[in-house]
Parts: structure tokens; sequence; C-alpha cells
């Protein structure tokens, strides 16, 4: 009986218990799902924070990085020349731009400035340009202009408009001096140089030690193409100035015309002298002042 | 369904928080080079 009895113990292992458990354990409950979905959000909430704040001090930096770069190139543009080419927009990262949302600084502001200082600089070089004619020995084929200042040859063509090549110089005596000139040979007359002058000096004229006898004597034309700039310039020579009108040059082509005129000047003293010597009125109202001071002196002892 | 709603919203903020991660290492890496160039 007892073996029957005990044949009628259950002897199921239940398993139905342990599967439901674990369909149980797979699902993960509606809680769990909330706080991670809570937790990425927070997470993303603080990427926003991090990305937003990275981007602000992103755009900081490049609007001084900008405003660096400009300054920088404004000072190149006064110095030297014309700017280089703005970095194309095309060119900055589409991600800076989508992501830092920056408006990209507009560049029409810069160039407009630059076009009105470029045009403020042309008209002042406009003011400054100067025109003076050298007279020189005929048989001088040289496009040396000796006017005091030391200058550097940079250039030379020839023109359509005058056969004879025009000769382009750069002040050397200071390197920031900008002044330019251009000499050519005039086409009416062979013998005179024309040379133009661009811009003022910075600098005090060199020295003129070597210049008393070595300049070559210029003319002012008597048209509207010399200015009191040039005229100024010129009286500041110790060397004799002659201001000949080219009408009247045109005219005289004699030899005359190529007289020195220190020579003349020189003959023009001895002849007056010489004339006055000659006259004995001169001399006696001459001997009549010099002893009349010898008796005055010697009244004057006793 | 409750439950697929949430997973799906648990992955949309995933994947963005995945490209919010993303945007942030090249921005980081920008910053830095400028402040690089800077100095």
């Amino acid at each position: 009986m007892d073996q029957y009895s005990s044949s009628l113990v259950d002897t199921s292992l239940d398993l139905t218990i342990g599967v439901t458990r674990m369909r149980v354990e797979e699902d993960p409950p509606t809680s769990a799902l909330v706080e991670e979905l809570n937790r990425v959000s927070a997470e993303n909430k603080k990427l926003s924070e991090m990305l937003t704040l990275m981007c602000d001090n992103y755009n900081v930096l490049r609007k001084q990085l900008m405003e660096y770069v400009n300054k920088s190139n404004i000072t190149e543009r006064d110095q030297i020349s014309p700017p280089k080419k703005r970095k194309s927009p095309a060119r900055e990262d589409a991600f800076s731009c989508a992501v830092i949302g920056g408006v990209s600084e507009s560049s029409s502001t810069d160039q407009d400035e630059y076009l009105c200082k470029k045009q403020r600089e042309e008209t002042v070089v406009k003011e400054k340009v100067s025109r003076v004619y050298y007279k020189t020995e005929a048989s001088d084929t040289t496009l040396v202009v000796k006017d005091g200042y030391q200058w550097r040859k940079y250039g030379q063509k020839v023109t359509r408009d005058n056969p004879s090549p025009r000769a382009y110089f750069k002040c050397a005596c200071a390197p920031s001096c900008s002044v330019k000139k251009k000499v050519q040979r005039s086409v009416e007359d062979q013998s005179v140089l024309v040379a133009t002058y661009e811009g003022e000096h910075n600098h005090p004229m060199p020295s003129q030690i070597d210049s008393n006898n070595g300049l070559n004597r210029h003319i002012s034309h008597g048209g509207s193409a010399s200015t009191p700039v040039a005229a100024n310039r010129r009286s500041s020579l110790t060397v004799p100035v002659t201001t000949v009108d080219m009408i009247e040059s045109k005219k005289v082509t004699s030899p005359t015309s190529r007289i020195d005129f220190p020579q003349v000047q020189k003959l023009l003293v001895e002849q007056m002298a010489s004339s006055l010597t000659k006259d004995p009125n001169f001399t006696a109202a001459l001997a009549a002042a010099v002893t009349g001071k010898l008796y005055q002196q010697n009244h004057t002892e006793k | 369904e409750k439950r697929n709603m949430l997973q799906d919203e648990i992955n949309r903020v995933n994947s963005e928080n995945k490209k919010l991660t993303e945007m942030l290492a090249r921005v980081c890496e920008k910053y830095y080079a400028l402040n690089n160039l800077m100095e």
C-alpha cells in the first residue's frame, strides 16, 4: 500500500511557474523604461547645454580672430598695396555656419571702407602731382634729373605719344618715402626733360653739398601743370633758378639759350664794374666819399 | 503598447544624443584649433 500510496505522490516539476517567472524578468517593467527615458533625456539636455556653451565660446573667439585679421589687413593696405581677396564664404565650413549659426560678417562694409579710403588716397595723390621742366645740354641723352634727391630707377618704357623713353624713379632717400617721378624728354624740345612728381617727400632734402653745381636748371612751366608745390620745393634749392616761359623757349633755339647762368651773372657784374670805373663822375664821388669818411674818422680821434 | 512607445522614445533620444555628442566633439575640435591659432 505504501508503495502504491507512494506512487500517488505528485512528482510534477511545476515548470510552469518557472516559465512565468522568466517571462516576467525578460520584459522590463514600464517604470524601468520611464527611468531610462528620463536618464537619456537628462543627458540630452546636458549635451545641448554644453553644445550651446561651446558654440558661444567658439563664436567669441572667431569674432576676435576676424577683428584681428581685419585690422592687420587694413594696416597692410595702408602701407603697401591693395588687399588680398577675402576668403570666400564657400570655404567656410558649412558645419560651423549651420551649428554655430553665427552671422557671417558682411564683407561689403569693409569693401566700402576700402574703396572710400582708396579714393581718398587717389585724390590726395592727384593733388600732389607736379610737373617740372629741366633744361639739359643737347648732347645729354640720359634721363637723369639732378633735383637734389636720390632716386632709384625702377623702370622705363616707350610711350606712343613720345618717341623718347619714359623712366620711372622712386625716392631712395628714405625707405618710407613714397614719392615717385617720371622723366621723359619733351616732345616739343628734346633738350627739356619733363619730370612728373607724384606725392610729397616725408623727409628733409638730403645734403646739398654736391648739389650746388650739379643740379639741373629747372624751368617751371608757364601752363597749369606747374603747381606751387613744385615751385616751393625748387625754391629751397640754392642754385639759380630761372623761370622761362615755354613759348619763348620754343622760339629761342639758338645757342644763346644754353649759356650757363652763373657765367652770365659774372659777366654782367664785370661789365657794371668796368663801366662804373670808367665814369669820371663816379670816381670823383667815390674819392670824395672816401676822403670825407677819413676826415671824419681823424676828427673824432682828435 | 505603452512599453513600445517608451522604447521608441528612448531610441529617438539616444540617437539625438549621439548626434549631439558628435557635434560637440567637432565644435570642441574647432574651438581648440582656433585657440591654438590665436596663441
